[in-house]
This record gives C-alpha cells, sequence and structure tokens, in this order.
C-alpha cells in the first residue's frame, strides 16, 4: 500500500 | 530516526547554511555553481509536494521547509543580489544532459505511477548527479575556496551518512527502499575524489587546487 510508504526521509 | 540518519540530516543543514553564509559575508558568490543550485532546488521542490498533502512530523515538515527557503535564498543570492559577482563564464556544464535522463528513468523506474510517486523519484535521481556542474566548475577553474570546499564536505558527508541510515534500518527495521539506495551510493561514489583532496589537502590547511 502506497500510503504506508516511507516518505518520513528528507 | 537513528543516529546516522540524524547527523546526515544536520551535516545536509551544515552545508546549507555554510553556503549562504559564505555568500552574505563575502558578498559574493564567486566559485559557486548557479546551476548546481538550480538543481538543487528543483529537487526539493519536486520531492517535498508531499507538504501539501501528508503531515509526517513536526521535525520533517520544519526540515522540509528550511530546505526549501534555504534553496530559493541561494538562488536569489547567485542569479539577483550578487549576480554581479556570478561565474557564469566557468558555469557552462550542459545541464540537459542531466535532467533529460533523470527525467526520463524517473519514468521507467519507480515504485508507482503516479505524478507524486515519479516527482519524488526524479528528485532523488537528479539529487544523486546535482553537484555535477559544481564538481566541473572546479575542475575547470583548477581551484576552490576553502570555505567552498566545506560546504562540499557536508554536502557529501550527508548522502554517505544516509548510505548508514539505509544499512541500520535494513538490519534493525527491515526496511529498505532500492531507489534511494542505488542513487545515494551514485551520489556518494561522486564526491570520492573530492573527499581525498579535502583530507589529504584542505584539512592540512592548503588551499584546493588542481594540477593544471
Amino acid at each position: 500500500d502506497l500510503d504506508e510508504m516511507d516518505k518520513d526521509e528528507l | 530516526m537513528n543516529v546516522f540518519r540524524l547527523t546526515g540530516d544536520l551535516s545536509h543543514l551544515a552545508a546549507i547554511i555554510i553556503l549562504l553564509l559564505k555568500i552574505w559575508k563575502t558578498r559574493s558568490c564567486a566559485g559557486i555553481s548557479g546551476k548546481s543550485q538550480i538543481l538543487f532546488a528543483v529537487v526539493f521542490t519536486s520531492r517535498y509536494l508531499d507538504l501539501l498533502t501528508s503531515f509526517i512530523s513536526l521535525y520533517n515538515t520544519s526540515m522540509k521547509v528550511i530546505y526549501i527557503g534555504c534553496a530559493y535564498a541561494t538562488l536569489y543570492f547567485v542569479y539577483m543580489k550578487f549576480k554581479a559577482t556570478y561565474d557564469g563564464n566557468h558555469d557552462t556544464f550542459r545541464v540537459e544532459f542531466l535532467l533529460v535522463p533523470v527525467g526520463g528513468l524517473s519514468f521507467l523506474v519507480n515504485h508507482d505511477f503516479s505524478p507524486l510517486e515519479i516527482l519524488w523519484t526524479f528528485s532523488i535521481y537528479l539529487e544523486s548527479v546535482a553537484i555535477l556542474p559544481q564538481l566541473f566548475m572546479i575542475s575547470k577553474t583548477g581551484e576552490a575556496e576553502t570555505i567552498t570546499t566545506h560546504y562540499l564536505f557536508f554536502l557529501g558527508l550527508y548522502r554517505a551518512l544516509y548510505l548508514f541510515n539505509w544499512i541500520w534500518r535494513f538490519y534493525f527495521e527491515g526496511f529498505f527502499d532500492m531507489i534511494a539506495i542505488v542513487a545515494g551510493l551514485v551520489q556518494t561514489i561522486l564526491y570520492c575524489d573530492f573527499f581525498y583532496l579535502y583530507i589529504t589537502k584542505v584539512l592540512k590547511g592548503k588551499k584546493l587546487s588542481l594540477p593544471a
């Protein structure tokens, strides 16, 4: 699921 | 968040602030590639569009806003406020040679074929090569001011620390993102030659100059 994809990193 | 990730982010922040301060204090952007700075502004803008769609943390949001703000402040310095000192004659790297393949690759190799995801992928690929105009400029003039080398060192160190962050996350969280890892490796490798010169010359108090 893309909503779960980690985009926390900068 | 682990120690490599945090020090990586802080190293990135240090690089950006060193560059802004250098330009502001010397009232000059001599030796700085405006083209690399444009590419970094494009990188941040295309990657942080999720500021408008999702909230992750106060840390995440503030760092993104600071990075974007500093990127555009740098562009304002180079192309407007201190334009007279910008060394455009030596900033001759053809950025279309980066933008076209990177744009194409982000359409071909991504996690999901959606606009935001493709833009994120584009920004990751573009960041890995965005420093090339700056390195090209240094190779052309054969030298760099010491403060510029500090900027480059922290900018290179940041992605190297992210590599350790990804190793950490793979072992302790089972997380890995192949696109970020491969691009991060490429990005770090591009700095290796510079790291060597930085350690063997600049840290020993010598100016970074290349043999003619």
